[in-house]
């Protein structure tokens, strides 16, 4: 059956993002059952009609759903894997008909093309790339970064993806020596890429020379940030951060996110906002996604907290459905969804 | 958060730290 879902209820269409408004529209249940990994969005070309489709990644299958009527989906089409665990969906921006998959065990392994073509009914999938990979970010005009550490250093290498999901084109950023943990572009700026390091550096490169701009050391108040987003505006550099290992010493309650001001020139950096969890709220932050100006995070209470990010402060509170806690929150990138996974292989759609 | 505290800003950072750092 190709249909494993649940309409939930009927509410009508709204292409605003307003996190008061969010509501459990429907749910996609794997019918494998497996562990749920990630969930993304992205648009696909189905018989001629590009539709904007929801992506759902268990253990050892990453399922493709097309949008029916108002609040249903249909799974079109399953690639399986068979040796390698699926560890992430990579989301492209402004690109359809492909999905890119990161496969590993505790490290990424392999970044992999999934391809299907619903008028062939035909399927494709292609190694993109392979080594020890610890970050990866699908970026605009078809490139996706990653860093892999060989056997004397660090790789950082831009990849572009050709129409067949092979790469077209390749391209090495200046290393450098620290474990990049994550990588965002900037808003605004396509020739521009940050990294934060597990020193708690962020640096700046150059994409079109390969230049290492700035390594910014922004303090161990919090480790093993995660950012989310980047913008540059009057000459000063805002950074939206996310941090797992936070515990609650802010007299404001735990903080989740936090946006911090660079200054690029001068390497100095300073906190502009923390983003805690109301008073009350158990838990602290266990993933997260940012779209717009709004983030959202699974607690390890099991709840969902989303924030205005130019409010300041948490705009919509969002409890498990059923027994099992959420693992995984994501922003579609199609749509005004919010994407919810639960362990047990349930996608729930807001 | 105080600016001051930040340093001279130049709009145009981008391009200079790209025209100071090695190719």
């Amino acid at each position: 059956h190709s249909i494993e879902q649940t309409e939930i209820t009927d509410v009508p269409t709204c292409d605003t993002l307003n996190p008061g408004n969010l509501q459990l529209v429907s749910k996609l249940k794997n019918p494998s059952g497996s562990c749920s990994v990630d969930v993304s969005a992205t648009w696909w070309e189905i018989a001629g009609v590009k539709e904007p489709c929801i992506i759902t990644a268990c253990e050892y299958a990453i399922s493709l759903w097309k949008p029916l009527d108002i609040w249903q989906w249909e799974k079109m089409y399953s690639w399986h894997f068979t040796e390698v665990p699926v560890l992430q969906i990579v989301p492209m921006p402004d690109v359809c008909n492909l999905v890119c998959v990161a496969l590993g065990n505790l490290e990424i392994r392999e970044i992999r093309v999934l391809l299907w073509f619903s008028d062939a009914k035909s399927e494709n999938q292609v190694l993109l790339s392979s080594g020890n990979i610890q970050a990866v970010l699908g970026l605009t005009k078809r490139r996706l970064v990653s860093s892999s550490r060989t056997l004397c250093d660090q790789q950082v290498e831009i990849v572009t993806i050709a129409e067949d999901g092979g790469s077209k084109e390749k391209q090495f950023l200046m290393p450098i020596e620290e474990t990049i943990q994550t990588f965002a572009e900037v808003q605004g700026m396509q020739e521009a890429l940050l990294g934060t390091t597990i020193m708690n550096n962020i640096v700046i490169w150059n994409l079109k020379t390969g230049q290492l701009l700035r390594k910014i050391y922004i303090g161990d108040a919090y480790q093993a940030s995660i950012c989310h987003k980047a913008y540059s505006e009057m000459g000063l550099l805002f950074v939206v951060l996310s941090h797992p290992c936070a515990k609650e010493k802010e007299p404001s309650g735990s903080p989740v996110f936090q946006l911090i001001v660079i200054n690029p020139k001068t390497a100095l950096s300073m906190g502009v906002m923390l983003y805690c969890l109301p008073q009350g709220q158990a838990g602290r932050f266990l993933e997260g996604d940012v779209k717009d100006n709004f983030a959202a995070a699974v607690l390890t209470s099991g709840t969902i907290a989303i924030w205005d990010l130019l409010l300041g402060h948490c705009t919509a509170l969002l409890p498990p459905v059923s027994d099992q806690n959420w693992s995984f929150v994501k922003w579609s990138g199609t749509d005004s969804h919010l994407l919810a996974g639960q362990k047990d292989g349930s996608i729930f759609v807001y | 958060c105080n600016q001051a505290d930040l340093g001279p800003i130049s709009i145009n950072w981008f391009e200079e730290l790209s025209s100071e750092a090695l190719p």
